[in-house]
């Protein structure tokens, strides 16, 4: 609002004159020769006069950019090329001048001029974005903004010492919009969002080259902005063909990130897992699949295969992500552990149920995020227990155990509903050979076969079945964990009546046991 | 036996349903993961030649940009004197360079289009150029086959080879349709 | 069933669907050989 009488015509002709400078032949190296003299220009209008002008400056080049872009898509008989080449024509430009503005503002010591001007400039974008979003709603067009911000993150990525020098701060401006911006915020935008997160550089730049990893978790809060976006709909299973799109476009690179920083969905799977609906197998099994570069993974179907004297099962797996603090309420908490370390009060577990649901709606019953932590503080809790004792985990060490209590105590009380999610969140442990693998194998398999009931049996078999009959990649844990069922009598597998219900389902458990045998 | 959703029951039931709906089985029992235009048996990395989420197929080498010394981008000073691309006007070595490194793309099919009218044709079972070597007859000739020796163009040497061969006619491609696109160059 | 807000988000996602992004649009401008992916028959070299 109130843009100073006049601002609008300068901004007009200085974006025009820095337009043309910028394609005339002798701009000079990287535009430099043309950005001493356009500054010079900048000064004369006083628009570096104020911080609130260059902020209103910076806004209405945007908006004219955008502008610009949308009359040359409401024009007819011109080709994709012809139409990009009329837009990036000042949208390439302006993202030099923003780009060279940011390089030398200040002396070139001083990093925080630079990027508090980068990040001035961001928002200046995500803000006319947000607002574009807004007003035009269907009529949204998202291809001036895509080119603003990658072509801004190319140039601010260019292997000049200056750059160099302030690369994370960019990396984290970038991020910071990009979460801003993320496709529950500005649908309209989702899929070139995904783009500009996917793109080579960008991978390139938060997974593998910012030392000691610490673009992983910025990059990871990116990943989750998107399967949080996707959980509504996927939860429905009904695919339009817009979001399957965007779900396939989602799991091309998950697939590129399994390929190529397995490490990386290792670390963060408890929190994808949180947030990734319990029906998108595939994608949880994508990244459940995950094991380090360096590790070899025996063949799960060798005969005999002795899991417990593997060297890799005594590591614990790293997991970046405080599930401690998510099991809420901090009162609960309390009681929990009092539980774990003195085995009572018995009461503790009646109540445990009630502590996990959260609603009687169908479908929303339970805190799956509660129930996660739960499950994998139990969990780690009982392996250092077991540890603490000179032991390792088997069949016969987790039994007997606060720890087993609340997992027995869960498997009996919860209803169908609460068993899947907790069953669930057991088998999202089962992953490559590390501790938690192995502990919680064991512990599905002890309460398959101290189950009282056999619709825990069939709930377990149901929870491990529907993620071996999806596509591959299945996680190692996942393949030993069923293959040791079906295989060791002491489970009597075959007996049941859920194994036989339906000529299709018999013919699932021939085909795996099949293939396992 | 659990009746409800969460046991064999319910899966049994889904997955019942998704052979009928198109709509379920992206997500159970999911999609096969190799057809998605990833190499997933590269030795190296596939972040730095990934396209995009919607590609079917990795970047090409030229559409990869790197920052290059500045004295390199010459575009600016030369783009005007360029002439028009002519594919009438080029060898065949330059077709053939256009048709294999372009895939999906327009250029590829303009290129086959001018191989065609040089007459070449594209075996599609072999996956290869083909052209009658000029003076030889056929040895053998049917209706739908002849028996002749023709040039092969070998993509891996980068040479014409003579080669006898049996050919099958509905085995060879038939004038590639090119869309017409303005404004190249 | 679907809250209002992602109805709305389905609804914005779906028009955006109709224009995606086109790999030209991170790319260097090309004057002289741009990028124009087409469909291309399967026998012919893809990649």
């Amino acid at each position: 609002f109130d843009d100073p009488p006049g601002l609008h015509e300068k901004t007009e002709f200085l974006l025009r004159e820095w337009v043309s400078m910028y394609h005339m032949p002798d701009a000079g190296r990287d535009s430099t020769k043309a950005f001493s003299a356009f500054v010079g220009q900048m000064h004369q209008q006083g628009i570096l006069r104020t911080d609130d002008l260059i902020t209103r400056f910076f806004r209405l080049c945007t908006e004219m950019c955008v502008d610009l872009c949308y009359q040359a898509l409401a024009e007819q008989n011109q080709t994709q090329s012809q139409l990009r080449n009329q837009c990036f024509h000042t949208l390439d430009a302006f993202v030099r001048l923003i780009a060279l503005l940011v390089k030398h503002s200040g002396d070139t010591a001083n990093t925080v001029t630079k990027i508090n001007l980068l990040n001035k400039v961001l928002g200046i974008v995500a803000g006319v974005l947000l607002q574009d979003h807004e007003v035009r709603h269907r009529e949204f067009q998202q291809l001036s903004y895509h080119r603003i911000f990658i072509m801004l993150f190319i140039e601010l990525n260019a292997p000049e010492h200056i750059l160099e020098n302030i690369n994370f701060q960019v990396l984290t401006a970038f991020c910071n919009t990009f979460h801003i911006l993320r496709p529950a915020k500005a649908p309209g935008f989702a899929y070139a969002w995904l783009e500009l997160v996917s793109h080579r550089v960008f991978i390139g730049r938060m997974l593998a080259i910012i030392p000691q990893q610490r673009g992983w978790s910025m990059y990871a809060q990116l990943l989750i902005d998107l399967f949080k976006f996707l959980t509504p709909f996927l939860r429905n299973t009904e695919l339009t063909k817009a979001t399957h799109m965007l779900y396939k476009g989602c799991l091309r690179v998950l697939l590129v990130l399994l390929h190529d920083f397995p490490e990386f969905l290792c670390e963060y799977h408890y929190m994808f897992c949180n947030v990734i609906p319990p029906n998108c197998i595939q994608m949880r099994n994508l990244i459940l699949s995950a094991f380090p570069l360096n590790m070899r993974l025996p063949d799960p179907f060798t005969p005999n295969l002795k899991v417990d004297m593997l060297p890799e099962i005594a590591q614990p797996p790293r997991i970046m992500t405080d599930f401690v603090a998510m099991i809420q309420p901090a009162s609960f908490k309390k009681e929990l552990d009092s539980y774990l370390k003195t085995r009572s009060p018995v009461t503790f577990l009646s109540e445990l149920r009630s502590k996990l649901q959260v609603s009687s709606e169908p479908g929303m019953r339970y805190n799956i995020p509660v129930m996660n932590a739960l499950v994998l503080h139990v969990g780690n809790q009982a392996i250092e227990y077991i540890h603490s004792k000179g032991l390792t985990p088997s069949m016969s060490t987790i039994a007997h155990s606060s720890h087993m209590d609340i997992f027995q105590n869960l498997a009996v009380d919860l209803d169908t509903e609460g068993r899947y999610l907790f069953l669930n969140a057991i088998s999202n442990q089962l992953r490559y050979p590390n501790s938690h693998t192995h502990y919680f194998s064991c512990t599905l398999l002890y309460l398959f076969a101290e189950a009282n009931a056999e619709a825990i049996q069939e709930q377990i078999t149901r929870v491990l079945l529907e993620r071996l009959i999806v596509n591959r990649p299945h996680p190692w844990g996942l393949l030993i964990t069923f293959i040791e069922l079906i295989k060791n009598p002491q489970f009597k597998f075959w007996g049941h009546e859920f194994v036989h219900c339906a000529p299709e389902i018999e013919k699932l458990f021939e085909s795996v046991a099949r293939s396992c045998m | 036996m659990v009746m409800d959703q969460f046991g064999m029951v319910g899966l049994l039931t889904f997955i019942r349903a998704a052979e009928t709906d198109p709509n379920l089985v992206a997500l159970a029992p999911g999609i096969d993961l190799t057809t998605l235009g990833l190499n997933l048996n590269s030795p190296g990395n596939l972040y730095s030649t990934f396209q995009s989420p919607w590609a079917d197929a990795p970047c090409r080498p030229q559409d990869i940009d790197y920052h290059v010394p500045s004295e390199y981008l010459t575009s600016i000073f030369i783009r005007d004197k360029l002439a028009q691309i002519r594919l009438n006007r080029y060898q065949e070595d330059l077709l053939f360079f256009l048709f294999y490194l372009n895939g999906g793309d327009v250029l590829q099919l303009a290129a086959a289009a001018e191989l065609y009218s040089r007459d070449w044709r594209y075996h599609k079972e072999e996956r290869v150029w083909l052209t009658r070597v000029p003076g030889v007859e056929p040895v053998s000739r049917a209706a739908v086959y002849e028996r002749s020796t023709y040039f092969f163009f070998d993509v891996n040497n980068w040479r014409k080879v003579q080669k006898e061969f049996h050919l099958e006619y509905d085995k060879l491609e038939e004038r590639p349709h090119c869309p017409i696109v303005k404004g190249y160059n | 069933p679907l809250h209002k807000e992602h109805r709305f988000q389905l609804a914005m996602m779906e028009a955006s669907f109709l224009h995606l992004p086109h790999p030209a649009d991170s790319e260097r401008i090309r004057t002289y050989f741009p990028h124009n992916p087409c469909p291309t028959p399967a026998y012919y070299p893809q990649v």
